[in-house]
């Protein structure tokens, strides 16, 4: 049975993205079966996983708007050992029609319904908003991960979605749960990110993960070459990190 | 007469706000009167200022739902020298009951108006997404400022921001051009940067600002303060940058 996990945080520029494509291929490297899914219409998770989403003959847009099934979409056989929903600008579109539909918050959780059988983890990439597709991410998922850089805006962020996560768990998705806060970025050397971290486990405990990514110049080499981290520095401090992460989320599956 | 810039790019965390607060500050220090018009409903402008966002009497939510005039919403008199029209969350509800209105992208321009003549520079921070909103600030402004983190995804984006600008242009607003494009949190020392800022120059020339903001921590320590870097250490390399960038955008005044 799946795992379904909404990477999301609003602030813009705290690692979603990064943390989506490496823990995607860090769970697969420890042989768990996982499929990504592209829900920002920047389409950075596609590129950084190596598909060019000027080339997609289907998108999450599609799915969104019920013109293909999910499974069409989907992408194999990509050196980067998962497999991937691609999406594009496209996807902007699919946002404003969608608050004209009635079922519009739950079209992702309905198009996954027939294809998760097939995968361990389901991790979905959102875009830097509470609009229309980061809520249909929160409707399917049934656990979020929040990458938290450790600064004033991200932090002072943070209570907005507590709020929107709160509102559709009591609404649409009595399941949905927080697997984790994710230091992302993260320089210990920092006075502000010590006192921002040192906040983070004030306020939440054990909900923020031993495991944290540190600034790591690799991180934001690899998706120039359409690689996550471990395949393209494997030794790197960005890959062991997201790899000690991936352990981590494995360990909790038993607890949440 | 003022000139109205738009400070965008729909890439998260490239330093937009931190850009449209500290430029705003320095062109206030240069006997500028500015006015900060906060178009996120992340509302970081408005907390970046010194200003509670849960404290507002009228936001720029108000406004663009026409029900109050701008002038009513704006700050003055606020340790950081420049006028502010604050926003929160709110907005949100406001991006997305625009899109079922007519003259739903000339709101903010419309708005403009009556107050344009108080002011030398009117600055508009945008949310991370080519949304409603951002359009709204685009179709609003005579000029965009690009802040433009030197990474893979940044770069990878700007093609999608510059047809957007262009389409705002051959319709909406013909007199919309690009001041510049900003490189924000720059390291030299590191190869990335380095490469995607020759690429910038390569592709961009001129439209490229000679000044450059260096990563700085002082920049993200200084809205946990309420204050723009200036007047949190006013000899910091953040500070010096940002100031820089105001005497570049006042010489371009006669230019561009
Ligand atoms: N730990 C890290 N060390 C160094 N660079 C990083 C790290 N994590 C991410 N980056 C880089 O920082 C930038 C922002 O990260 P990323 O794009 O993953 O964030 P995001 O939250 O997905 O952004 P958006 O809000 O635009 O979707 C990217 O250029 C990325 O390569
Ligand atoms: N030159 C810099 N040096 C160090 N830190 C910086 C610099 N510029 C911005 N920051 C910090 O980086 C983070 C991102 O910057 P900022 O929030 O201004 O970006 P943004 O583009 O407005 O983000 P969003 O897309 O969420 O609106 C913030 O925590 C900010 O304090
Ligand atoms: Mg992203
Ligand atoms: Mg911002």
């Amino acid at each position: 049975m799946s795992r379904i996990i909404a990477i999301t945080n609003q602030k813009g520029g705290v690692g979603k993205t990064t943390t989506a494509i490496n823990l995607a291929a860090s769970l697969a490297s420890l042989e768990r079966k996982v499929l990504l899914i592209d829900l920002d219409p920047q389409g950075n998770a596609t590129m950084g996983s190596g598909l060019d989403k000027a080339e997609l003959l289907y998108s999450t847009c599609d799915v969104m708007l019920d013109q293909v099934a999910l499974t069409d979409t989907i992408i194999s056989g990509l050196p980067c050992a998962y497999d991937l929903a691609p999406t594009n600008a496209d996807l902007t579109a699919a946002e404003v029609e969608l608050t004209t539909l009635t079922d519009r918050e739950c079209r992702l959780r309905n198009a996954i319904q027939n294809i998760r059988d097939q995968y361990d983890y389901i991790l979905i990439d959102t875009p830097p908003s509470l609009n229309m597709l980061t809520l249909n991410a929160l409707v399917a998922a049934e656990a979020v991960i929040v990458p938290m850089q450790c600064e004033y805006f991200a932090l002072e962020g943070l209570s907005a979605l507590m709020t929107t996560i709160e509102g559709v768990r009591s609404t649409l998705n009595p399941s949905l749960k927080i697997d984790g806060l994710l230091r992302t970025m993260f320089d210990g050397r920092n006075n502000l990110a010590n006192d921002v971290s040192a906040q983070l486990d004030e306020h939440f405990g054990r909900l923020v993960y031993r495991a944290y990514i540190p600034r790591n110049v690799r991180l934001a080499e690899a998706p120039s070459y359409g690689l996550p981290v471990m395949h393209y520095d494997k030794g790197s401090r960005g890959a062991r990190a997201y790899l000690a992460l991936a352990q981590e989320v494995l360990a909790q599956e038993f607890h949440r």
